[in-house]
């Protein structure tokens, strides 16, 4: 439930914070 | 030590020796050079300057250069150290450092925070958290009422703003990412350990004597 969850968690499920993927190459 | 000079196939803006990164990050000698690789890949996508722009970067984020993304724009501002609306190598390095599995809490902590003060004003506030909910809930098409989203903002600036003045300042934060260690899992990179096998053909274009590595 996202009430449950703190701002910065849902924030940080955003793609462009997931630096992963300038590793598929 | 610092007097290393890369040889022509390795000059573009910002190129910096990467015995001298090595030195000031927790990658070897080898993983920069490795990093190297995937730093031409990225700041060849569009335009083939040694450097990585914005749209390059989303590029290689989202494999598509026209996603806006405020994220994003956020991340490549902090990697973009001198403001010159480009990515040079050796602050490409240095700003992944923080995103390696060995680098500093301190210095991953400090990089959220200013991640988060959109404004740069020092502190997070109430409608920065906001307008990243809002932009966070247009990116995954979840529909929340503005009074859900008010909630969020209250459990989150109730648990963080300690001294309840409508602001997170810098110790407010440290310690609210010190109860909340999963806000700091975005800030390390598994993938920096073993860079080395992501990118192989680093060894190919080594110009650094082996005896350095």
């Amino acid at each position: 439930k996202p009430t449950a969850m703190n701002a910065f968690d849902l924030i940080n499920m955003s793609k462009g914070l997931n630096l992963g993927s300038l590793f598929d190459t | 030590m610092g007097c290393f000079h890369s040889t022509a196939s390795r000059q573009c803006p910002g190129h910096e020796d990467p015995v001298f990164l090595a030195s000031q990050t927790a990658f070897s000698v080898s993983e920069v050079e490795a990093l190297f690789e995937l730093f031409k890949s990225i700041s060849s996508s569009v335009i083939d300057d040694g450097l990585i722009s914005k749209e390059e970067f989303q590029l290689a984020l989202f494999k598509n250069k026209k996603k806006e993304n405020l994220f994003a724009n956020r991340i490549f501002d902090l990697f973009d150290v001198k403001r010159k609306g480009v990515v040079d190598f050796g602050d490409f390095v240095r700003v992944l450092n923080v995103f390696h599995p060995n680098a500093s809490q301190e210095d991953k902590i400090d990089f959220t925070f200013k991640l988060y003060d959109l404004d740069g004003t020092g502190y997070i506030e109430r409608d920065e958290v906001r307008q990243m909910l809002i932009a966070i809930l247009c990116e995954s098409e979840l529909k929340l009422a503005d009074e859900t989203i008010e909630q969020i903002l209250d459990k989150t600036f109730k648990e963080a703003d300690v001294n309840l003045d409508g602001k997170i300042d810098k110790s407010e934060w440290h310690q609210f990412v010190t109860k909340n260690p999963s806000l700091l899992k975005i800030m390390t990179l598994q993938y920096l350990r073993d860079i080395t096998t992501t990118f192989p053909s680093f060894v190919f274009h080594s110009e650094v004597d082996e005896m350095a590595t």
